[in-house]
């Protein structure tokens, strides 16, 4: 059960990862396309700053904790500096 | 703590703010009140004042927003961002804007209008986000009783940086955040919780769990809003998968996230005198049914089947237990009592009736 589960979303998730680096790291919205291709790292180092930043483990991956952390309710002014 | 990039701040102490239009969520005085505690906040630590006009262009401008209201952040609806505030500045400098799609409101259902308006005050003083998870300035909205709220010394010490110290002869200082690998950590009560261990701290909570290697801290009121900080004694009741708190003379019972109906209770129902204010520490038990409850030097028995004190109490720690001195805070795991005093923690065996070992109070945390 959970796998497909997990399938469905990690769709809804890689969108709710770019969302929120966009908004509160940074990650510049041009380079949205090559994202899904080649920018991964650049997305990863993203997500790495953002777990560094919230003390989880700094994986560069969307794992259960920093997915939980993303969905709480927060202040809409960014961690860095834009 | 950290600055804003740019160091951006207000070149004169006394400010103005207005609050430029109301929540429907709450009474326009509750709104007026959580706004002004929440100015307070930083006008008593620092030299910063704050006078409230109701026309022109104040400082601060406070105002309630939907979605996109010109400023190219947007707010997205009920839930995920709840704020924003701009830095020190003429025009929108200063402005804190509160997504009026929220439940705005004075307690602890919804989001508390005090506790996010102070954040976006520091945004509009100057500060950006601090990574310490118990800072004010932390991103993320976690609940505090703004009866009790205390500013956290990493805000104390980012403002004070800024604006230098309040004028008062006594300068106000914060809760510091608790380090699990800070030798002279010490506990307030320590439970066991479904197999987890709680251990809890002013308004904080290290949960451990024996599978897992780090610790989670969390504040007490992300799994229970309605608990006080600063529990004094706790217990688990396996056989009844309840948890029993303790604070001054009256406890709570939970079962998993829920506060059991007609809870805080006077403690006297459990048999102890008027003489005892408070329960310093308490364990349970399970393979005899007994609940050790410490205050002082001294100790209780309760019987949780029949429901009543054992005769022949209190007596003397020192008697049955040896020189664990006065009782911080004690829990049972796998037949072993520990009993921590301080930063001293002591592995008491039941069946030997005497200390077995005796270790760091923070040993339980892989440090």
């Amino acid at each position: 059960f959970p796998a497909a589960h997990e399938k469905e979303d990690e769709g809804k998730n890689i969108n709710l990862v770019e969302t929120y680096l966009q908004n509160f790291y940074n990650l510049q919205k041009d380079h949205r396309p090559h994202l899904r291709q080649g920018g991964q790292n650049h997305l990863a180092e993203k997500l790495k700053e953002m777990q560094e930043f919230f003390g989880l483990q700094v994986t560069g991956k969307p794992d259960h904790d920093t997915l939980e952390m993303m969905k709480k309710p927060r202040c809409g002014v960014p961690d860095v500096e834009q | 703590y950290v600055f804003t990039p740019g160091n951006p701040k207000w070149k004169k102490n006394n400010l103005t703010y207005r609050i430029v239009n109301y929540t429907s969520k709450m009474r326009r005085t509750d709104v007026d009140e959580a706004i002004q505690k929440a100015l307070n906040v930083w006008s008593s630590v620092t030299p910063l004042t704050f006078q409230k006009i109701e026309d022109n262009i104040a400082d601060i401008m406070i105002s309630f927003a939907y979605r996109d209201h010109k400023d190219n952040s947007p707010f997205d609806g009920p839930n995920g961002l709840l704020a924003h505030a701009f830095q020190p500045g003429e025009g929108i400098g200063g402005d804190v804007h509160l997504d009026e799609e929220e439940t705005w409101t004075k307690d602890g259902t919804g989001y508390n209008l005090f506790i996010v308006v102070a954040h976006e005050l520091g945004h509009s003083l100057g500060l950006s986000h601090s990574n310490d998870p118990g800072a004010l300035m932390y991103p993320t909205y976690a609940y505090t009783d703004p009866k009790e709220f205390l500013l956290p010394q990493d805000d104390i010490d980012g403002i004070q940086a800024i604006y230098g110290q309040s004028n008062d002869a006594v300068q106000p200082t914060g809760p510091t955040t608790p380090q699990v690998c800070d030798p002279n950590l010490t506990f307030d009560a320590i439970t066991t919780l479904r197999g987890e261990m709680m251990f809890f701290k002013g308004r904080y909570m290290l949960r451990k769990h024996p599978e897992r290697s780090e610790t989670e801290l969390n504040f007490i009121s992300l799994f229970w809003p309605n608990l006080p900080s600063g529990i004094q004694a706790a217990y688990e009741n396996i056989e009844r998968d309840e948890v029993l708190l303790f604070k001054e003379d009256k406890y709570w019972v939970i079962r998993g996230y829920d506060i059991a109906y007609g809870y805080p209770k006077p403690i006297y129902r459990l048999g102890f005198p008027k003489t005892v204010k408070r329960v310093n520490a308490a364990y349970s038990d399970e393979t005899t049914g007994k609940t050790y409850f410490f205050v002082a030097d001294r100790y209780w028995r309760y019987d949780e089947n029949k429901k009543s004190m054992d005769h022949g109490y209190p007596r003397k720690i020192i008697y049955d237990f040896g020189k664990i001195g006065r009782v911080d805070a004690a829990f049972q795991k796998d037949g072993y009592v520990y009993f921590f005093h301080k930063t001293t923690q002591f592995q008491f065996d039941p069946r030997a009736k005497r200390i077995v070992s005796q270790m760091k109070s923070i040993s339980w945390f892989n440090c």
